[in-house]
């Protein structure tokens, strides 16, 4: 069903951005 | 007492469900865990990127850009961070380089732009993205594809380059070509036990191992023509660079020697069907080479033959070769410094660079033509080897 409204432009960082993030898969346990 | 009756395929709106705190299991698992060469060996080529993508299009259909967000960020940095530990791999490489391929097909194929969704079935097109544009993420995987691109080129390379010069050049393969050694040579011996022990058999073997790799991993075939055309690049400029450098390499029996090679390589690329890559060209300094070692090189007009043959040579390259000509048997010469003097003269006015080897590190540049699936996401199944009992089928 195609959207009635169109869609929202998510931002995204950079790659290199991205890796700064520190995002939760870095804190995964040994 | 409920009786487990399971859903028909048609039922599936192709997504699956995830917790927020499930994330981290989800990369682990199916990211930073999966073994290529174990589990995946059986998969559905893309199956981790399909998977990835049902569960995107979950977060999407729940228009929780947060989800959106963080998912495609644990992905991004799960596979860079797979390829940091185990980038020398290059079952790894290619694997991830498939499917960040896949991931980022998918991100188009089901966009919702009409340019990508010219070969969707009507059911694929009601699996657009509904609520998110995710044409920048798409472009930060695209760079990730280079970098693993660029990154499985080097694992390639450090697999081919030791065996080149063995089985390019040392290795004879021709019977009788070189029963006469050429003057005051002397068979290089090997400081490492492994060393001159490469054939071209070993190389075309290795060729064919990357390439079924790729192609059980699923990469896309203008991707493995990309692949093709570098690796021949770099056998080529390897060849090339080492026959500048060495006298017991330029005789008329290593031109003969080197065509043939040349020629089985051919022959390797018309089997595998990948005439048309471009990578046969990227050997041309190399058969030009071969074939100066082979031609007259006496008279003006052998002067002017060469000239007109070996275009894909710099002038530093044709003069290095004939410099280093060293005749095989009694019946030939050297090339003469008059000679070498009439070819300087006639390439003088070429424009190019004083450039004597060739760049082994020049890598072309890639692109990942778009590749849609015919696959209904609706009827993927997920392997309980995987580990993913998480995710809920919707």
């Amino acid at each position: 069903r195609p959207p009635s409204r169109p869609r929202v432009l998510l931002k995204a960082p950079t790659l290199a951005e991205m890796e700064e993030m520190n995002i939760s898969e870095e804190e995964e346990s040994p | 007492h409920p009786v487990n009756i399971p859903r028909r395929e048609k039922d599936f709106q192709g997504m699956l469900e995830y917790k927020k705190e499930d994330e981290l299991k989800l990369v682990k698992n199916l990211i930073l865990e999966l073994k290529p060469r174990g589990v995946a060996v059986n998969l559905i080529p893309g199956l981790p990127a399909y998977i990835l993508f049902m569960c995107l299009r979950h977060a999407d259909y729940l228009n929780d850009d947060q989800k959106v967000r963080t998912l495609l960020t644990s992905t991004i940095n799960s596979i860079k961070k797979i390829l940091k530990k185990r980038g020398d791999d290059f079952e790894t490489v290619s694997f991830w380089l498939s499917n960040t391929c896949r991931f980022l097909h998918c991100l188009k194929q089901y966009s919702g732009d009409p340019a990508f969704m010219k070969h969707n079935s009507q059911r694929q097109n009601e699996h657009s993205l509904s609520n998110f544009d995710l044409a920048e993420y798409r472009q930060v995987i695209s760079d990730l594809a280079i970098q693993i691109y660029q990154q499985l080129i080097k694992c390639m390379e450090n697999i081919l380059q030791p065996m080149i010069v063995s089985g390019m050049l040392e290795h004879e393969t021709i019977q009788g070509v070189s029963g006469v050694k050429p003057t005051g040579l002397r068979k290089r011996t090997s400081s490492i036990a492994d060393e001159g022990t490469d054939t071209l058999d070993s190389i075309l073997r290795q060729l064919s191992a990357f390439h079924s790799t790729m192609c059980q991993h699923g990469t896309d075939p203008e991707l493995i023509k990309q692949v093709v055309k570098q690796q021949f690049y770099i056998i080529g400029a390897v060849t090339l660079n080492n026959l500048l450098l060495r006298k017991d390499m330029c005789s008329w029996s290593k031109g003969m020697q080197i065509r043939y090679n040349v020629s089985q390589l051919e022959e390797w690329l018309r089997d595998k069907g990948l005439m048309t890559c471009g990578a046969k060209e990227t050997l041309e300094p190399l058969i030009q080479a071969a074939q100066l070692l082979q031609v007259k090189k006496k008279t003006d007009e052998d002067a002017e033959a060469i000239c007109s043959m070996c275009l894909a040579l710099t002038t530093a390259q044709i003069v290095k070769v004939l410099n280093l000509y060293t005749p095989v048997n009694e019946f030939e010469e050297r090339v003469s410094v008059a000679f070498i003097r009439t070819i300087q003269t006639r390439l003088r006015d070429r424009c190019e660079t004083p450039q004597l080897l060739m760049d082994t590190k020049m890598i072309y540049p890639v692109t990942f033509p778009f590749n849609p699936s015919s696959l209904a996401l609706e009827t993927i199944q997920i392997p309980t080897s995987l580990n993913l009992g998480f995710l809920t089928r919707v």
